[in-house]
């Protein structure tokens, strides 16, 4: 563990006497693996690692007898800064229907995310109806009305008389918060096809969803195993939707989950939720000082 | 004698950065650079562009794993019986349906099993795929054993001399046991009904995964003994650098490469394309 890597690597450098600054700066590869060992992003490992010596210079970790337990410490206090923070609650509309959008890349698990959230909401003594507008994968509005019953939550959803999904995402967005005024349902949770960041079309109808149905929150899902590729989706899909928070799905993996901190870093949005399991009971809110752990290893 | 023999610091920086960006993994980068600055010490080196020729060139000999032939006409034994495996969302539906389109397209009479007896509207997903590729599937009703369904697959293949099998599986994490044993069983069940099958099990990844591929890797292959992975969604931005290392330490070829959601998107894998999309 990085304890015992930071504790033999001091012992390596200072031969048992007393350690220096030079040697703090000596052990920052260490740190810096272990952070691209969990996934964080290269840059964001770099740049915290440097934060992390400067921090370390400024402390007792020079006169410490067990200088790697300390800085181990220091990097665990630090991540869980920078993981936890900010609201962990969803915005909800002073003027129902709360509208939640829920957006990612394919196969991050929002339409199982929609059905705990539509599960959670409901255990909150809300009246949440779910909007499939996933229109183009195949049986994406079956999956999404079978989790529905599961918890007993209405579906909207747009076939035409073959029982065809009618490709307009938008629309069916539109349409159901206007169901929902109608029936009493105070929160829409809208469910979309999984994009691409560099799919010019789909990020475009996604804005246009946003644009049209005007959520009072919006959650950007990512997969916790993502590698180093999470920067480059989390940036794009804030530019263009300007995400609320963000939900951390698959942890009942063991994924050390380092894609938290790279997106936490370059977008500053908080990590709202935590998706623990493939039912629709296991979701959590997002817990930091785990997350840091997790990283850790 | 021109050239250098030693590549300094900060060469090695961009270069680990490059090469760790793409999800090669630190164990993979540091292995790769290694062997770099053995080889310019043997052989110097002129400027950056012939250094990352030489690193083109030693990521694209760690994946010299030869892929087994695919998706032609031609089998030692039919049906040939292909399991499909992987964690949840990868892409595993989706590509059975493009493997089914594949072999289709090549004159193969192919029939689908909907082996994901557990998720929401898996099989329904599966019934879609089925149609767009031209093949018949064979499915049990939600919730039954999936081994029952490999079985009567590869049953209904034997009786219709169907030329290939392709068996769809639930999304399952490594680290559930329970899903492991469960995936071992399916395989045990189609080698009893028909000898050496499964011919081909493929694990299916998602390009943008990071080291936990690796985990991944190595479970399914110690559950059912992966012959063949495949590497999804690489019409993204992720480079899918973790199946370099996977390939190279495991033995494993990779086979084919999702690069869109679409029938027709699947490509055979094309280690010297893959090289070059790297970006190094
Ligand atoms: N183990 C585990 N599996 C999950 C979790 N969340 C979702 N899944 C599974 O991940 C797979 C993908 O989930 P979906 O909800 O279909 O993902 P999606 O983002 O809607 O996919 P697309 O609509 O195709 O983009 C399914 O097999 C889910 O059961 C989780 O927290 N843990
Ligand atoms: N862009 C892109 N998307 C893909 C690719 N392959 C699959 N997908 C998408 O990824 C999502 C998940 O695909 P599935 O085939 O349902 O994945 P799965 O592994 O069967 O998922 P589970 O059965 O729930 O574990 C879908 O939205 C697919 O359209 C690919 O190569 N490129
Ligand atoms: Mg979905
Ligand atoms: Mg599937």
């Amino acid at each position: 563990n990085l304890t015992a890597k930071l504790e033999g690597a001091f012992k390596r450098l200072s031969g048992q006497g007393r350690i220096n600054e030079v040697n703090i700066a000596q052990t920052m590869g260490e740190v810096r693996r272990a952070l691209l060992e969990a996934d964080v992003n290269y840059q964001v490992a770099r740049s915290f690692t440097n934060r992390i010596k400067d921090k370390a210079l400024g402390t007792e970790v020079l006169r410490s007898v067990v200088p790697g337990q300390m800085l181990v410490k220091i990097v665990y206090d630090e991540l869980v800064m920078l993981l936890g923070g900010a609201s962990k609650g969803i915005k909800h509309s002073t003027r129902p229907p709360t509208v939640i959008l829920v957006a990612g890349l394919q196969g991050s698990g929002k339409t199982t995310f929609c059905g705990k959230l539509a599960l959670h909401l409901k255990q909150e003594g809300r009246a949440p109806l779910l909007a499939a507008a996933d229109v183009y994968r195949p049986a994406a509005v079956d999956q999404l009305r079978t989790l529905a019953a599961e918890v007993d939550v209405p579906v909207y959803a747009l076939a035409d008389d073959t029982g065809a999904v009618i490709q307009d995402a938008p629309r069916v967005a539109t349409e159901a918060v206007a169901a929902a005024r109608k029936n009493a349902r105070d929160v829409v949770i809208i469910d979309t096809a999984g994009r691409l960041h560099v799919d010019a079309t789909m990020m475009a109808e996604v804005a246009d969803i946003k644009q049209r149905a005007k959520p009072s929150e919006i959650l950007f899902v990512v997969d916790s195993m993502t590698g180093q590729d999470a920067v480059n989706t989390a940036r794009e899909f804030n530019n263009k939707l300007n995400f609320d928070g963000v939900v951390l799905t698959k942890l009942d993996g063991d994924a050390r989950g380092g894609a938290a901190l790279s997106i936490r870093s370059v977008v500053k949005k908080p990590i709202k939720f935590a998706s623990t399991g493939e039912k629709l009971s296991q979701l959590m809110p997002f817990h930091p000082d785990r997350m840091a752990r997790r990283i850790l290893g | 004698v021109r050239g250098k023999a030693t590549v300094d610091d900060a060469v090695l920086d961009e270069l680990e950065e490059v090469l760790v960006s793409s999800d090669i993994g630190v164990k993979t980068t540091v292995t790769i650079i290694r062997h770099i600055q053995e080889r310019v010490a043997k052989d110097r080196y002129l400027n950056t562009k012939e250094l990352h020729a030489l690193i083109r060139d030693e990521i694209a000999r760690l994946l010299h794993q030869r892929p087994r032939a695919t998706a032609g006409n031609s089998f030692e034994s039919t049906p040939h019986v292909i399991l499909v495996v992987g964690v949840n969302g990868v892409g595993k539906t989706t590509t059975v349906g493009k493997l089914a389109h594949r072999y289709r397209q090549a004159g193969c009479s192919v029939v689908i099993g909907a082996a994901d007896t557990f998720r929401a509207a898996a099989i329904e997903q599966l019934e879609i795929w089925a149609r767009r590729a031209g093949a018949s599937l064979i499915k049990q009703r939600h919730g039954s054993d999936p081994a029952s369904v490999a079985f009567d697959t590869v049953q209904s293949a034997l009786a219709r001399s169907t030329d290939v099998v392709i068996i769809d599986t639930a999304g399952r994490l490594h680290t559930r046991t329970n899903l492991m044993d469960e995936l071992a069983k399916i395989k045990r069940v189609i080698d009893r009904q028909l000898k050496g099958a499964p011919h081909e099990v493929l694990l299916v990844l998602d390009a943008s995964i990071g080291q936990n591929a690796v985990h991944q890797a190595a479970q399914f292959t110690r559950s059912v003994d992966v012959t063949g992975l495949v590497i999804t969604k690489l019409d993204g931005t992720a480079k899918g650098g973790i199946i370099i290392g996977i390939s190279n330490d495991l033995e494993i070829p990779v086979q084919y490469i999702g690069v869109g959601e679409r029938v027709e998107d699947l490509q055979v894998f094309d280690a010297q394309r893959f090289v070059a999309a790297l970006s190094i």
